[in-house]
Order: C-alpha cells, then structure tokens, then sequence
C-alpha cells in the first residue's frame, strides 16, 4: 500500500540526513502510481499530485517524526477534498427531490454500467423510506428484454411502472410517462435509458431531447468502479453533451480500487451521490468520501 | 512537414503518458518505454517514427496471444462456458458468437444459465430467436444453473447440435459464494462429457481498468479460463490492459466486440489493437 511505499522512500532518505525537494518529489513520484494503479485518471493525478506537493511544502513536513505517514494523510485529505468531503461539501448526499412533482430523475451511461438495476433501488428507497409514490419507465427500446427487466424490478421495489407499448421512441416514452405522472399525481418519475457510447452523437443527442422535453430535476451518470482512465472521455463527453448533476458508482462490492470516482467528479463537477453494491434492490449506499479515499489509496 | 525532434527524457515520459492512458497500467508502460529507451534514446525522430515503432512494440506482445478459439463439432457438442463480471457483454458475445457458428453452417443452441437476474432469460431467448439458436430455458425464476446445464447438455448431445453456447450470471470475482458456483456448474458439465467444456470464454469490458488484471486472475483459477472476449471496443476505451495481460498471463485473446448488433464481432488481431493504443 502507498504508506508502506512512502516508509520505504522516507526510511532511505532518513538515513542520508536532511530531506530536500528532490526528496518530496521521490515521495510524490510514488503517490502518483499510486493514484495510477488505482485506476485514477492521468491529468486528475497530475492535478492532485500538484496539490499534494503545495500542502507537503507549506507544511514543512520534512522535519516530521513520521514523514511517510504525514505525506499519506496529505494525501488522504486532498482525496477526500476532491471526492466531495471539502469544506463547500452541503452533506446532501442523497438525491435531490426539490422541486414541483412530478420529479423526473434521468439515468444516464455507458454500456452495461448498471442504470437499470439502479433504477430499480431508487425506486425501493423512495418508497420505503421516502414515502413517495414513484413511477419507473423505461426509454430503452434498443437492449432485448430491457423494458421488461425494468417492470420486473419495479414488480419487486413495489412501484408502478410505465406500460410498455412497442414501437415508441424513447423521446415519446418519455412523454407518456411524464403525462401519466401529471394526471395520477405520481411524486417521482424515473428515467431509465439505454447504455450509449459518450462518442455516439446521435445517441447522445437523443438522450440531451429527452432531457430538454422532461426537464429532470436530477441527470444521473451511473458508472462502473473498475472503469480505467477512459472515465475522464465519459465523463467530459456527457457533461458537456447532456449534463450531469450527479454521479452514481456501481459494483464497489467489487475490489476494484475506483479512482475513477475521484476522475469523474473532478472531470464533470458533478458530486458523487449515491454507490451500488450489490446485485439486490437494497444495495444502494450514501457515498462517503472518506470511505472512497481509503480504498483509492489502497 | 515531417517535424523531427529528439526522443529524450521528456519525450519518453510523454510516450510513457501515453501508454499508461490507454490503460496499459504504470508496470507495463515503464518496461515497454525503457526498452525504447535502450534502442532508440537520443535519436532524431518524427512523431509517426515513435508512433508506429511503438505500435510495433505491442504487436509483437500481443501476437502471442492472437489466436482464434478453436471449435471442434466432432465433441457432439463443442461446450463454450461463457463467463465474466456484471454488464461485460457476456449474453451478447453469445448471441453474436451464435450469429457467427450459424454463418459457418455450424448449428448452434444457447443455454440460458442466468437464472437470478430479471429479465436474463428473455434477453437470450431474443438473440436465440434472432441467431436460429434453440435456447434451453429453466423450468422458474431461481432454478438452479448447474442442474440447467446438465440437462441442456445431455440434450444437445442427441439432437445433433454443434456447438453450446453457456450463458452464466455476471458475478464479481472477489464474492466466493458466486466463484464456487461456477466451479459446480463445471464439474455438473464434466459429469456428463468429461472434456467438457472445451472453451471457457472469460468476458471483459474495454473500459475497465487495472482490476481486470484481478478479474482474469480469480476467473482462472477457479474455472480455468481458455481465452478472452474483450467487448465494447467501439468506445473511445483503449483497453489497453489486454497488453498487461498477455505479459502476465498469456492467455489468448480471441475476440473483440465492437458494438451491439449479432454481427458485431471480429478477431483480436494484434496490429490493429496496437495501433489503437497508440492514437
Ligand atoms: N455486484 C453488483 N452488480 C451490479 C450492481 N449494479 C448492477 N449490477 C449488475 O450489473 C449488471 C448490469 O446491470 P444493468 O442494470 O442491466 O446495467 P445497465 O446499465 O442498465 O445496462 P444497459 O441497459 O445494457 O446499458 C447486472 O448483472 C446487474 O445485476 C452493483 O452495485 N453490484
Ligand atoms: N457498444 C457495445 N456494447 C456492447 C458490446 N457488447 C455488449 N454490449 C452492451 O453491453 C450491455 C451489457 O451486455 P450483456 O450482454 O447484457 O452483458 P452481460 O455480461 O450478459 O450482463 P449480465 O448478465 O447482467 O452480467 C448491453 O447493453 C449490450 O448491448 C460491444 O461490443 N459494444
Ligand atoms: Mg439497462
Ligand atoms: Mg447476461
């Protein structure tokens, strides 16, 4: 792990007396492969490793009893910093509902990332413990079997789910489905669509129509935690072509590292909501940037 | 027009960059620069000179591993066990491989092993309709998948079918409970032809990143993986952790995916890959 790298650095250093600036870069040099083998993004690293260095002089470190573990606690804030926990941090974790229902929340991302299945926890989580009356719909009228896995969830989260009617394109599914929560007064309406390539245009245009015909009080962009350094294409594609208002990390049951939080925040902005783990309807979690920074660091 | 520069410290460190942004990981990029750096250090070189020796570097990696998965329909069936984590493109590698046999004239059936998540089993039984494949389904939701196999297997090996294609559900390497299930859902296979199976296709997405090193790790030694399907390489994902893993493991990579559709499927070939990697 990182601290056990630094010991190494600083130990060897130690023994050659006075530390220098070449010293704190031979330290730094190893919170950025670090930070690479974790799966976060080059110019993401390069940033941090930047604010790592400013706080690592300012704080005179180099006379420190226990340099190695005072560069990964620097380099621990800075994560946490960056991953949502700063001092601009509201603590509003979960998903905003603030407006005028119904409220649409539209889910968004590549390929497979997990946009269905999340769909569906949102969906048990509003109505268990948020007491909302929910509709699910889903706009992917491309992956066989899609829409019927959405109404299998919604079956089981104990929502109502939007009639499927073959043959509609996503932007009029998105329109039924509005019209519907307007006239049975559902709180909350949830857009599931399907898995597009952030360099797809014409894919992207098509979810940028729904968003512009639904406006959803929350865009979701539902990401992979083993993703690698393609997060920052993702991310910058559909903040700029769609726009994003908040993050979703799936399958952190796994033992990828998950820098790809700490690029897809930093890339998009956006603050990392809420994160998947597990395969069940319950597996939804409050994201908690201290817990993300001490697995990135690993 | 051809602007010519130095390959030194920087530009090396710039090669290393990258390497190491196309997913190819800290490790691998350091070693395939520091062989750069022994032949062509100091040298006067164009940005296209760098690029292709570069792209040639990882060809020569990646040749290896570049190996079509060989079928043999005299096993009455072929078994192709096709196994992965979550979303990698496993049911759709199996409905565009199905694509693929039937073109080739070869008759296929799909066995349609995920029988936990919603709505699994309809998604394959529409690429089996799509792809001519008859699928064997699970009598209910919840059934268990090695007791499918089983039976779909002693099946197929009286109906004339050439090759089975078993879809099993995405699971995460590192939850123990869902690896030993896959091992039992071999060992059930081998209960009924003990060479079988005869292909264990391991899934990947382009985008992961460092954990597929993990993910083939785990894969293989509990179900001893014969070749790799690395999907979504349409994306602007480099997958460029295949390098890495030919390094590591050496394992061959027989296809890529490079969309949606039942026809979207080619062979890893290690000069284009290699090119993509470079940019
Ligand atoms: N272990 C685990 N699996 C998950 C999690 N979230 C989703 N999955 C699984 O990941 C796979 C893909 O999930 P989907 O919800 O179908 O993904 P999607 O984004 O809707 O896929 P497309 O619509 O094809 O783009 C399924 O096997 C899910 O059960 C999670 O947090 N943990
Ligand atoms: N663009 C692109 N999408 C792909 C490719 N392969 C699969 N997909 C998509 O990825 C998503 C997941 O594919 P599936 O075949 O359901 O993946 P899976 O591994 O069977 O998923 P689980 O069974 O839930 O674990 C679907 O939307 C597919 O259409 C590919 O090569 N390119
Ligand atoms: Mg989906
Ligand atoms: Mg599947």
């Amino acid at each position: 792990a990182l601290s056990g790298k630094l010991t190494g650095v600083f130990d060897k250093l130690r023994r050659r007396g006075a530390l220098t600036d070449a010293d704190v870069a031979e330290a730094l040099r190893e919170v950025r492969v670090a930070l690479l083998e974790a799966d976060v993004a080059l110019p993401v690293v390069r940033d941090l490793v930047a604010k790592v260095r400013d706080a690592a002089i300012g704080q005179a470190i180099i006379r420190g009893v226990n340099p190695a573990q005072q560069v990964v606690k620097l380099v621990h804030d800075q994560l946490v910093a960056a991953l949502g926990g700063g001092l601009d941090d509201d603590g509003k974790r979960g998903i905003s509902l603030e407006a005028a229902a119904p409220v649409a929340i539209l889910m968004v991302g590549l390929q497979g990332s997990g946009k269905t299945t999340t769909s569906g926890k949102i969906a048990l989580r509003l109505r268990n413990r948020d007491k909302k009356k929910v509709l699910l719909a889903s706009l992917d009228v491309h992956r066989p079997a899609a829409q019927l896995q959405l109404e299998t969830l919604a079956q089981q989260a104990g929502v109502t789910s939007l009639p499927i009617i073959a043959g509609q394109s996503p932007l009029q599914i998105a329109q039924r489905a509005m019209d519907l929560a307007r006239r049975e007064l559902f709180d909350v309406v949830l857009l599931d669509t399907a898995g597009r390539l952030a360099i797809d245009d014409a894919l992207m245009a098509e979810v940028a129509a729904v968003k512009a015909a639904t406006n959803p009080h929350e865009t979701l962009l539902v990401v992979d935690a083993m993703t690698g350094q393609d997060a920052v294409q993702t991310a910058t594609a559909f903040q700029e072509k769609v726009g994003v208002t908040g993050i979703v990390m799936t399958r952190i049951d796994g033992d990828a590292r998950g820098g790809a939080a700490l690029s897809m925040r930093a890339v998009t902005g956006a603050p990392i909501k809420l994160l998947g783990a597990g395969e069940k309807l319950d597996a939804l979690e409050d994201f908690h940037p201290d817990r993300i920074a001490g697995r990135i660091l690993g | 027009v051809f602007k010519k520069r130095r390959l030194d410290d920087a530009a090396l460190e710039e090669l290393e960059e990258t390497l190491i942004s196309a997913d190819l990981g800290v490790a691998a990029s350091q070693r395939i620069v520091e062989g750069f750096r022994r032949t062509r250090f100091g040298r006067e070189v164009t940005d296209e000179e760098v690029k292709a020796a570069l792209a040639e570097a990882l060809a020569e990696i990646l040749a290896p591993v570049a190996l079509p998965m060989p079928i043999d329909p005299g096993h009455a069936p072929h078994v192709v066990l096709v196994v992965g984590v979550n979303g990698t493109g496993k049911t759709t590698t199996i409905a565009k491989l199905g694509q693929q046999y039937r073109a080739e004239g070869l008759r296929c059936a799909f066995v349609a092993g995920d029988t936990f998540r919603a709505a699994a089993v309809e998604q394959l039984q529409i690429w089996g309709e799509r792809t001519g494949a008859r699928v064997h389904a699970p009598a209910k939701h919840g059934a268990d998948a090695a007791g499918l196999a089983f039976d779909a297997l002693t099946t197929a090996r009286t109906d004339g079918t050439q090759v089975l294609l078993v879809d099993t559900a995405g699971r995460l390497h590192n939850k123990s409970a869902l690896m030993e299930e896959l091992r039992k859902i071999v060992r059930v296979i081998r209960r009924v032809d003990p060479t079988a199976p005869h292909s264990v296709l391991l899934t990947l997405d382009a985008t992961t990143g460092q954990n597929a090193l993990q993910q083939v790790k785990v894969f293989k030694e509990m179900v001893d993986v014969s070749g790799l399907a690395v999907t979504k390489l349409d994306g602007s994902a480099k997958g460029g952790v295949v390098v890495a893993l030919a390094q590591e493991f050496g394992l061959p990579v027989h296809f890529v995916g490079v969309g949606e559709k039942a026809g979207d499927l080619r062979p890893f070939e290690a000069r284009d890959f290699a090119r993509g990697l470079v940019g």
